[in-house]
């Protein structure tokens, strides 16, 4: 059951998916799990629908974690956000809403093949564990993969570089698995969640360029009742902001393709620390981080649903 | 030890370069010690006042940290030993799992 898991260590990739196999089985009421696609390495990418079930239309939001190996507390709050909505459903009025009113796909381990390898071999990868024929460096950054200003700034054309784009777009097979399903989607997936650390920060497009986008005001004030509610759990502040001028431009990332397919509402968490640990986020830290972060996407998910058309 | 003590001495390292000349002497040392570069996540994305914060092998801290004093660029040391972090920032039930 959610209440047996340990939710406040890191888990290795073996047991993230036996947990996911775990609830398909027993929360077969609101969970149903389902695979998308393997791995560079041919391991099964696995994605968790969240929701009660129901013949009517209902659009969808999407939630990945863990696109970068290194960053474990994402794949983290990726557990405790399923762990949260199984737990509150009958309890909480608004979690109720959410699962009741939409559909969450939940990718906890996105970068599976990177995460495994970060939890055996090396603990600070990045990237996947694709082969490059003609260089001895493995691995594509995941999040510069997409067909989004590909390849452009803030990427690198050398395979041995984090940030390499790739040989063309959607050359990784886990990218070219979750572009698939989203464009199959089409308009009912509504919001797009990118789950990531560190620098306490949630963003939205652009990443690529210093442009506003269309709809900035709604993103905009999402964003900002965001980060009040999460500050006011444990007083953290969080920078809030599009991604070219809050953190830095980068090009073929996952949000800003999202958004240019059509989603409205694309955003990604820089989640804890801001160097104090880094990616050696302790896990007497996953709990503070999950739960400041679940009220934030709490409050993202009603705002969209109630004042953004 | 996780990952057999591979990480003991590693040390992490924040810079922010007040200038383009420190910024660019900073992409070059980072070129030439090949350093993982934790924030911002590409060199190229380095510039004035860009906090940077770079892993650097203990074989490798004393050459950037001399490089650093002779060029005066400021910096902190965020972590000392990243073995005694990771090791310290897991649960005794994790350690023992990885075991």
């Amino acid at each position: 059951s959610p209440s047996e898991y340990n939710y406040e260590v890191y888990h290795s990739l073996e047991e993230i998916q036996s947990w996911m196999h775990h609830l398909n089985k027993t929360q077969s009421g609101l969970i149903r799990m389902f695979s998308i696609g393997r791995s560079y390495e041919g391991r099964p990418l696995f994605v968790l629908k969240l929701g009660r079930k129901s013949r009517a239309y209902k659009r969808a939001v999407w939630i990945d974690c863990g696109i970068h190996a290194r960053e474990w507390i994402g794949p983290a709050f990726c557990q405790w956000f399923v762990r949260e909505a199984l737990l509150t459903y009958k309890t909480d009025p608004a979690m109720r809403k959410m699962l009741n009113h939409l559909y969450f796909y939940i990718m906890p381990v996105f970068n599976v093949d990177g995460y495994h390898f970060s939890w055996t071999h090396d603990r600070f990868w990045r990237k996947t564990r694709s082969r490059n024929s003609r260089f001895r460096c493995r691995g594509v950054d995941a999040n510069r993969n997409w067909k989004v200003k590909w390849c452009d700034e803030g990427a690198s054309v050398h395979p041995c570089d984090d940030t390499y784009c790739g040989p063309f777009p959607e050359s990784e097979p886990e990218v070219k698995a979750v572009a698939n399903f989203l464009r199959k989607q089409g308009k009912r997936i509504t919001a797009y969640l990118s789950f990531h650390a560190y620098a306490q920060m949630l963003l939205y497009p652009y990443s690529y360029k210093y442009a506003t986008i269309p709809n900035f005001s709604c993103v905009e004030y999402a964003a900002y009742k965001a980060v009040k509610a999460l500050r006011s759990v444990h007083g953290v502040q969080y920078r809030y902001g599009p991604a070219s001028q809050t953190l830095y431009i980068s090009s073929g990332n996952s949000m800003d393709w999202a958004y240019k397919n059509g989603i409205p509402y694309a955003f990604a968490f820089e989640l804890r620390d801001t160097g104090h640990f880094g990616f050696l986020l302790p896990e007497m830290l996953i709990k503070p981080t999950c739960t400041e972060t679940m009220l934030a996407v709490k409050n993202i998910t009603v705002h969209l649903l109630k004042k953004c058309p | 030890h996780p990952y057999n003590n591979h990480y003991a001495g590693d040390k992490l390292i924040r810079l922010i370069p007040r200038s383009k000349e420190q910024a660019n002497a900073l992409k070059k040392i980072y070129h030439q010690l090949q350093v993982d570069l934790w924030q911002p996540s590409s060199i190229s994305c380095l510039s004035e006042e860009t906090v940077t914060d770079v892993r650097i092998p203990q074989n490798a801290s004393r050459t950037l940290l001399a490089f650093l004093q002779e060029a005066h660029i400021q910096y902190t040391i965020l972590i000392e030993d990243l073995q005694k972090a990771l090791e310290n920032g897991s649960s005794l039930q994790t350690q023992r799992k990885r075991r």
